[in-house]
């Protein structure tokens, strides 16, 4: 089983895109996907057509609730979701004063070896407790980066982050790959972006690029994954082609 | 003296591109204007070609210093900045073991009426101590909305906030405006979403939208607003719009 937390502090980049897109890509090839929403924002767990109900991440990560109580599924073969709402933000306070908290989610997921191959973990816009117990988690960090300056600008400081992580807490984490998302081929801006990641992280940044897809943006309204929603759009094809040179990478 | 908190927990809306515009839009209509950082991230201070340097925003709220020292020009005029860097962080973690943080800014920014017509507070994309303080300094809250779905489910989860500083913290602040950025006249979300917000908001949505435009996106990849950069594109006139239309609403 591996575990990958969808991590990047900067906004909107598509954390929660790539989670639940290359979560049902996997999902559709035969591979068992739990996708755990940890950002209160619960875009994940909307995304997907679900409500967090209770119990749901917080009552595992807070009350010691087993994570199979708050598993439910999708409705998309071989993906399951681990919900969670607003309610979540009370873990950042509650983690503020306990001692021994960055290891609640890694505990808390512990055991699901034989039901899923994969977890993926969508991160909230910051570097926090919750982003945190993501990282410490995790065997790996997926990066979905946006092709654009401020996303750049923020990117060493992610960096920064994963090393201590890796340093303090957990020895096995490694950057598993950098995605390009809302990739533009025809704009500069684009293209600069690539070419100056690509020179600086070289082949830890996946072939694959993600395309702006207007797709990609109506199928959270209509609760499901991109796959259901339209196969054929250019964003489907990029998530599907993004799942297998991540099994290629993992194998 | 207005204090205007830019705002919305969503990440990638469009806060610190319209703290930054509508900022220097202000100062191109003789303004004097200041534009305060209040992201760690430090977006907004990079955007405009600054470093943080010392003293900023960090040495402001935690060691008291005099909002003066921090205060930069930014080489456009009427337009000032008090930067940050990645160090603000240190204030969330700080504020959480303090009483009476909640004022810190406002305290802060108190006195400086005689300088300045406008304060815009870029924040950060959480509900923390941060955007709190941010709150608490405001006399009315701008909220850049995107017009994509995970941006609308975020809308009541902002306004309850806001309900809640409202109610315990500051009684005069507000909801200014919703500003719909990000707007693409082509797609069926951008118009859909559009109908909903101001069919549920009414007069408070501003009437300018800000349309996806490229240049707005380039521009702080040199360091500066995008009325300097390109003056003529539609981005720059939407911001000039807006901050017309912004003087009439607090005229
Ligand atoms: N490739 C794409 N093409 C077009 N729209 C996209 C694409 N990827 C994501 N989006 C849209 O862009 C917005 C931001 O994406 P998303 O919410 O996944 O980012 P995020 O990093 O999870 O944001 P947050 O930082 O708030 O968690 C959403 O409205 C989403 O539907
Ligand atoms: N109207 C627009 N057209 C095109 N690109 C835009 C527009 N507004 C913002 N952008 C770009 O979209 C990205 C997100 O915008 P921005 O960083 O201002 O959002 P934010 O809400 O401040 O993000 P965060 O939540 O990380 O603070 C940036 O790369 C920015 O340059
Ligand atoms: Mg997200
Ligand atoms: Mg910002």
């Amino acid at each position: 089983m591996s575990v990958v937390a969808i991590a990047n502090q900067k906004g909107g980049v598509g954390k929660t895109t790539t989670a639940i897109n290359l979560g049902a890509a996997l999902a559709a090839l035969e591979h068992r996907v739990l996708l755990v929403d940890c950002d209160p924002q619960g875009n994940a767990t909307r995304g997907l057509g679900q409500q967090a109900g209770s119990p749901n991440l917080y009552h595992v990560l807070s009350d010691g609730v087993a994570v199979g109580e708050a598993i439910r599924s999708t409705g998309f073969p071989n993906l399951d979701l681990l919900p969670c709402d607003r309610d979540l933000v009370g873990v950042e306070v509650e983690f503020a004063r306990q001692e021994g908290w960055q290891t609640r989610l890694q505990q808390s997921l512990a055991g699901l070896d034989q039901e899923y191959s994969t977890i993926l973990l969508d991160c909230p816009p910051s570097l926090g407790h919750l982003t945190v117990n993501g990282l410490v988690a995790a065997d790996a960090v997926l990066v979905p980066l946006q092709c654009e300056y401020f996303a750049l600008e923020g990117l060493s400081e992610l960096v920064a982050t994963i090393d201590r992580v890796r340093a303090a807490l957990n020895r096995k984490l490694e950057i598993g790959g950098i995605v390009l998302t809302m990739f533009d081929d025809r704009t500069n801006l684009s293209r600069d972006v690539e070419e100056e990641v690509r020179r600086h992280f070289g082949p830890r940044v996946y072939r694959t690029t993600v395309p702006r897809n207007i797709r990609l943006a109506e199928a959270p309204s209509h609760g499901c994954p991109v796959l259901e929603y339209d196969i054929k759009c250019r964003g489907a094809e990029a998530y599907l082609g993004l799942a297998r040179e991540y099994l290629g990478r993992v194998a």
